[in-house]
């Protein structure tokens, strides 16, 4: 699923 | 302490190396490519070396992207110091304009290309006030082995008014 995909990417990228 | 130099854990003071070593790894040659260039890495750059440029550029106060890497500045907050209101010793957190909490909201579905590309808006928002921080359009491109998606290129559109 594309927004998990996203979604998943940008907590990793904030940390959480 | 080994940890240090292992990689592949948040092994920072900001626990970012790890998204942006999965960043990187999402990611179509196209788009690594273009994530090498915003820091003067040839291709051939090893990992861990376009991790650390790319941490301390996209770290800087004054970087718009920095607000995906969450609360990067001297401001960073103990992880229990939420808003309950009556946090009397420390200050606000929210008075820094390059410290930002976002909410992360997808507008519409994502369309959907017939040659396994696919394209999804994606929004960023003050988790404050709501205010429309960011938006990005992100072509995704799916990889023929497993069908996991890969970033392919990312537009980004900034609403702040410091950007």
């Amino acid at each position: 699923d594309p927004c998990e995909f996203v979604t998943a990417i940008l907590n990793e990228l904030r940390g959480q | 302490d080994a940890d240090e130099k292992k990689g592949g854990r948040n092994n920072n003071e900001n626990g970012n190396d790890l998204g942006l070593r999965v960043l990187l790894r999402a990611s179509t040659p196209e788009w690594r490519n273009v994530m090498h260039r915003s820091v003067g890495a040839p291709l051939d750059t090893d990992e861990d070396s376009v991790i650390a440029v790319l941490r301390s550029s996209l770290g800087r106060s004054n970087n718009q992207f920095n607000i995906l890497l969450g609360k990067t500045t001297k401001d960073v907050l103990k992880d229990g110091d939420v808003n309950d209101g009556e946090s009397s010793s420390s200050s606000s957190s929210s008075s820094s304009p390059d410290v930002f909490e976002y909410t992360i909201s997808f507008p519409n579905d994502a369309v959907d290309y017939d040659d396994g590309m696919c394209w999804i808006e994606c929004r960023l928002r003050c988790a404050t006030n709501d205010d429309l921080l960011v938006a990005m359009g992100w072509t995704l491109q799916k990889r023929k082995e497993d069908g996991a998606w890969l970033i392919h290129s990312i537009d980004w559109q900034d609403f702040r008014d410091q950007f």
